[in-house]
């Protein structure tokens, strides 16, 4: 399904540059669990970024279903984001003043699912990640936990054929992670290749396979 | 050094609005460290927000070193903010086009250094926090546990009696965290008065006294 070849990432930093991803080379087969972890800063973010089709490599290759990602326009990549990579963001990215309702139908109105079932499909998933009695407020009313759930329902809400979860629980509870978990590991179980970032060890067993990053580099 | 009698913190929304706290009665004695846990939306964030004297209450006394806190003019809040109390937030809460060392020096500007030593001392706990690496860079710049480090430097840059740490540690691996927790649990030996919000029983563990809330209240 997700294919990279020698990856690299080099942020404009000074003269040289710095290096964020130094030759990464990964195979990700369909309906896989993959656990990222690794000290901050080794480059989990910016390898999900490039892999949810959010950002380029620097060199590189870049294969998802077969097809060369590095090649496509910035109006193609966006298209194959929205139908079949589900993002959820270390910092959440949501729209402070849209509320709930309005943050998880975003992704529906690039799926041309009809306009009266948008709204049911964000209820139903806002609700099972337990925010069923703030559809109408905006994010800058929620708590740290409660916005980082919204952004994992945007995720979520257009049935993705890819999940990329980058760190979704650190400001969440023990009870309310392990929902999450179980969650993903259902949809997991129904099909779902999920590739999630986290530092919980907890968190990473719920995958089939774990790799680390370090500097860059998988070491493991 | 910190008391509070009832304490009870209500949003604006709908008709009779959201009650964030139902009545916090605290004592917090000068050397403590405290951990405050609970579910995400029990109300960590928002009962910190109030000692750490950066929202006011609903109803219900905060007494700070004896003064009546609820009595004071935003201009004197502020300046007892500024020398008496360092904020680490849960969302970061840095300036974006700043560099790290701008961002860690500001709350030396409002408490008198000598400008030659502010660069030194930003240098200094930057260092302490692991990014020696990064002063010049700015939070955009940076992954999400390299910005949750600064934003916890800039709460400890001005030797505050008491530190109010909301999550330090959600975006950081375990081998990182145990860093920041043994640094706070060094400082608190010193006599600094710790609050930590945490739902990590690990970083639970470095406090002496645990509060649990749950719907606003303290349940233990
Ligand atoms: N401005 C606001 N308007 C309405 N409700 C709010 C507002 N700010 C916070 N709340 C609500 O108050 C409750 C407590 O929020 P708070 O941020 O204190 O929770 P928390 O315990 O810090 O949660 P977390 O662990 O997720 O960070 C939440 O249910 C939240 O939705
Ligand atoms: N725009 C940028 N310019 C320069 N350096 C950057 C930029 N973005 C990220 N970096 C650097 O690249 C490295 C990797 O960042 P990345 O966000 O991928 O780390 P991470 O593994 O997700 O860390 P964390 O667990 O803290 O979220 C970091 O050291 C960071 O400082
Ligand atoms: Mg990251
Ligand atoms: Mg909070």
């Amino acid at each position: 399904l997700i294919e990279t070849e020698d990856l690299t990432k080099v942020y404009p930093m000074g003269k040289e540059g710095f290096a964020a991803l130094n030759g990464i080379s990964l195979s990700i087969e369909r309906g896989e669990f993959l656990a990222v972890m690794g000290p901050s800063g080794s480059g989990k973010s910016t390898l999900m970024n490039i892999i949810g089709c959010l950002d380029s490599p620097t060199s590189g290759k870049y294969l998802l279903e077969g097809e060369d990602v590095g090649a496509k326009s910035d109006l193609e990549l966006a298209g194959i984001r929205n139908q079949k990579i589900g993002f959820a963001f270390q910092s959440f990215n949501l729209l402070p003043r849209a509320t709930l309702i309005e943050n998880v139908t975003l992704p529906l109105s690039y799926s041309r699912v009809p306009r009266r079932q948008r709204a049911q499909k964000a209820e139903e998933i806002l609700q099972r990640v337990g925010l069923e009695t703030k559809f109408n407020q905006t994010p800058t009313e929620l708590s740290g936990g409660e916005q980082q759930r919204v952004a994992l329902a945007r995720a979520l809400v257009n049935n993705p054929v890819i999940i990329c979860a980058d760190e979704p629980t650190g400001n969440l509870d023990t009870a309310t992670s392990r929902e999450i978990m179980e969650m993903l590991s259902e949809l997991n179980k129904d099909g779902t290749t999920i590739i999630l970032v986290t530092h919980d060890s907890e968190n990473a067993s719920y995958a089939k396979r774990i790799i680390t990053l370090r500097d860059g580099r998988i070491v493991r």
